[in-house]
């Protein structure tokens, strides 16, 4: 991503699989 | 042009593997040790360990569903390392370092032994 202006994001990325359903 | 680093999504996408891991959710391996069963990913253990690395790209052992280890490895060492493999964390107490240390060398686990070698140092120190 050379050139690239990166914007990092602290937040959850992706869905929480939960323990049990 | 820019883009957007998420910077906790290989903590985020590991802990979902371990859940599926602790639902038992597309495991496809069980790892005996000593008569103890893990079940597993083969795709995270291979990530993991030079030995499962090995075994999962040979073609006549990948179709493999369980895999003895040899019966000098110790359960809890074994278990140690899988948690780790799931989590990032390793568990490092007095009693269970050397069984940790002897699994992580079988398992080809370099870099765990390395920072265990330095632990057992430092604390000696």
């Amino acid at each position: 991503y050379d050139g690239v202006t990166t914007i990092k994001e602290m937040g959850r990325s992706v869905h929480e699989i939960p323990r049990q359903d | 042009d820019s883009c957007i680093q998420f910077t906790r999504h290989a903590s985020d996408v590991l802990l979902n593997l371990n859940r599926l891991r602790s639902r038992d959710i597309l495991t496809d391996v069980i790892i005996v040790v000593n008569r103890e069963h893990f079940r597993a990913h083969k795709t995270v253990l291979m990530a993991c360990s030079g030995l499962f690395y090995s075994i999962f790209t040979d073609q006549m052992k990948c179709n493999l569903n369980i895999i003895n280890l040899d019966p000098e490895i110790n359960p809890e060492g074994f278990q140690i390392l899988l948690d780790f493999m799931y989590t990032s964390r390793l568990s490092l107490r007095e009693t269970s370092i050397m069984a940790v240390m002897n699994a992580a060398l079988y398992l080809q686990m370099e870099h765990v032994v390395d920072t265990c070698q330095r632990f057992l140092k430092a604390s000696e120190e």
